[in-house]
């Protein structure tokens, strides 16, 4: 006799957390740091604000804690230790009323908005504090102040797993007697240093790259402390909210903008609620549905709705424009592979942007080739969404893909080589393999995008590998 | 102003239908097919019931659908048609009550139990009924009729999106004038036959292969008509529930297993609620937790809680037997090869039960040499798991990394070759790394068996080729 049960999102999640990339204590260690920290710089660099981050890891445990995860046979894989993990940020914090959810219930989130954005799944923070939670028993902790509120809020938050709402432990609100904003989480939970050290540095070094208007601080548990200090004021445009474009609804979503729109007619619904749409567009599409252009939108069937998106479909709308991004630029890329490589060459190209289901994107690519660049039979590859280093999962991303169909002897480079590739894709959707935002899924237009990108970068790797090569030539004779 | 916002799961999934294999109409249309097929597998083969399941495909639009799902710039990729897929099997059938919310509800599931099944996440039918719906705007029907029953139950059921509610358009009972049992679904969708054919086809032979006890019956959208005809009656032992084992608790899972026992102490729960915890091994436990052997559960503090942990995963408890596993054995891996293969040398090995996390799993794999395998440069790999071919995410899966390891000429083959392995995982719990199950992740324990398994048969073929060239050179002679 067949059992049936409803799950609520965090029993799913907590059940399956392996894909939101907590299955181990090593890993779980990473993911912690890095949900954490992307929280905090989309609530900095998206809102004008310098961001100074601070990471701080202890071990907390004594030996008792150590076996805590020993399981027979596999002893080795996951002996784990209890760990602290705490991040500050000097950002734009929360309004307490929304603490609770945001790190108590699972798909609660402020980015659910089309806008590029780090986070996008409204499950960073909360998966992070469930694996705390079912590894140590102890709720996190949360202090945050908005930058114009006088006070500061603290919470001790878990979460009621069966129910997927927050249990809030302890609130207290304290006086705010200086100009602090920002928000700190601290999250107990079972981890594995050793297993994660490298990641961790990894993850922290390649963020400083590609963000040096930022100060990161990091103290890991061994005591040490490492400052990547910020090199510039000079911050990127944030990206901006931008209404959803034709090309990207369907039925569903029709519907629903329909339903919620305050346009009185249909004709204003489609010039105010879309991206790209002019009163000459929108009459033209009503036209090709059939529907009348003062239709109230709610007066619209089923067979209407879906008229008028085969209409949509069917008609010319100008592409989304990528203005409402945030890229790097060649510069960055160029400064940032100089830095963290020392290559003899760096190159980089930010390419237009193309559009793939009604979201615009931009790919972006960097190379450096010889002196320090470490030899390899494949090019290195440095993976970047929405401006976050992704560094597990390699093999199941369309970027590692792109870098291994190009000929590279066409370019001038024999493998193994020195050579390096950059990659950045930015979007209002990153087109992820998976909630833990590791690997890029193969969506064609964007795949497209990548190589051209790449061709582009390691076409001007050829022409100076060539031109070195005629110098040399020269200085033979 | 940051706008938080929650989502149902439904909400959540429709925004990320990628994440389960909803990404365009090419690979929704294989989602689909497959959901429903691996539905009805699950509904006939663990029940003892010789599957008979019938899949139809039809192509339902006129050209005005054609156009449907074009955007600008990628008029090729998303061209879709709208379709209709419809799964028929002679499995048990639902219970009507549960039909709505089993078709019409996220996160509602039979196989939310402990026992190796097909399904796992709560999501198939789902998303394959949610895509119909956002593409055609059309609900799904499903008629259902348990063994016992003298009722067939017909549903037009849909998703509300928003609330994650089934909503149900029509519903009829009828009576039930012969034998029949089982169930059938339908569903309208976009999607793109010629770009997802070779993969369908693949799908249901590759399903076929390892099921010769099955009827599948399938016919496409062009008329072709293909059948699976069973090949034998003999069917392998369903799989059966178990419950959980000590080394696979967390504090979570323990808190909820204390509160939901009907056990009288602390004894009786561990002896009653898990795998291989005689009394014996039940007092060593709660000794090392220092806990009194007759204590409610119901009087456990957290500190007591996270002390019994501890003293479990410290304490020596026998590992999960794989006994409620059902693999597919040596007998039938080999016949599958030679069938779809016609190889000069056919092997396989099933392994013993191994663990990862207190999930028992049982690795086989199937090796098959020469003649008619087609050459490659890299073997051939024909991935299952419970039971299910796995067709898409090759180069993230861990068998293919597993493979690609193995130098295979110390085992007397020289790449490339005609070399194609099969390699089957089955479990309580799969580890695999997505929602869409394409692919499996690289758990330490699965990945070591793997390897083991794969380098087992691969010394049968070093045997077979190294008597085979003595019996050359004896022949030279
Ligand atoms: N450090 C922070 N400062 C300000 N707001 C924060 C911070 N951390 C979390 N938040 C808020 O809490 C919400 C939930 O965070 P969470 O990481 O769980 O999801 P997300 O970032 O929205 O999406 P994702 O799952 O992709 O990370 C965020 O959307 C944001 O509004
Ligand atoms: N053909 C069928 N015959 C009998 N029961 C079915 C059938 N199809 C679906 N069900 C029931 O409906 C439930 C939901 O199916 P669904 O495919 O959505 O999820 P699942 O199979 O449990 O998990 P997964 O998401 O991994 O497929 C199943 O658990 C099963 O109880
Ligand atoms: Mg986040
Ligand atoms: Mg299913």
């Amino acid at each position: 006799v067949e059992k049936f049960r409803a799950l609520s999102p965090s029993e799913f999640f907590y059940r399956n957390r392996e894909i939101a990339g907590f299955s181990n204590p090593a890993r779980a260690l990473y993911q912690t740091v890095r949900e954490l920290v992307e929280n905090a710089l989309d609530a900095t660099d998206t809102h004008h604000i310098l961001p100074d981050v601070k990471v701080v890891i202890k071990s907390e445990g004594g030996d008792g804690s150590r076996t805590l995860v020993n399981s027979e046979g596999s002893a080795e894989e996951y002996e784990g230790v209890l760990y602290s993990v705490q991040v500050e940020d000097n950002g734009i914090g929360l309004p307490p009323q929304h603490v609770p959810r945001a790190f108590g219930q699972l798909l609660y989130s402020s980015k659910y908005v089309l806008r590029q954005s780090r986070g996008m799944f409204g499950l960073g923070a909360k998966m992070a504090i469930l694996y705390g939670q079912i590894t140590t028993g102890r709720p996190a902790e949360v202090i945050t102040s908005q930058i114009l509120s006088k006070k500061i809020h603290y919470f001790k938050v878990s979460i009621d797993i069966a129910n997927n709402t927050p249990v809030i432990h302890e609130f207290s609100i304290m006086d705010k007697n200086n100009e602090w904003h920002g928000t700190v989480v601290k999250i107990h939970l079972i981890g594995d240093w050793q297993r994660s050290k490298q990641k961790i540095y990894d993850y922290l070094k390649r963020t400083a790259i590609i963000a040096p208007y930022a100060n990161i601080y990091f103290e890991d548990p061994e005591g040490n402390i490492v400052m990547f200090r910020r090199s510039t004021e000079e911050m990127p445009v944030p990206p901006r909210e931008v209404k959803p474009h034709p090309y990207g609804v369907d039925i569903e979503l029709l519907k629903r903008m329909l339903a919620d729109t305050s346009a009185k007619t249909l004709t204003e619904f489609l010039v105010k609620e879309f991206q790209n749409v002019g009163e000459l567009t929108a009459l033209k599409i009503l036209e090709g549905a059939g529907l009348k252009p003062d239709l109230k939108p709610s007066e619209l069937t089923l067979n209407d709705i879906t008229e008028l998106m085969r209409s949509i479909k069917a008609s010319k709308i100008r592409a989304p424009s990528g203005r409402h991004l945030s890229f790097l630029g060649e510069k960055l890329i160029v400064l940032g592979l100089r830095e963290t490589l020392k290559p003899e060459f760096a190159a980089a190209v930010t390419r237009k942007a193309s559009v793939y289901e009604g979201h615009a994107f931009i790919v972006e690519a960097g190379i450096a080739y010889g002196d320090k660049v470490p030899p390899s039979d494949k090019p290195l590859l440095l993976r970047y969404a929405n401006k976050i280093p992704l560094l597990y999962d390699e093999s199941a991303d369309v970027m590692r893909k792109v870098v291994d169909s190009i000929e590279w002897n066409r370019y001038g480079v024999t493998l193994p080589a020195p050579l390096a590739v950059l990659i950045h894709i930015c979007s209002t959707k990153v087109p992820y393999k998976g909630v833990g935002k590791e690997a890029v899924a193969d969506v064609p237009e964007v795949e497209k995008e990548i190589e051209l990108a790449v061709r582009e970068v390691a076409r001007k790797l050829k022409s100076y590998l060539s031109r070195k090569a005629k110098e040399y030539e020269e200085a033979e004779k």
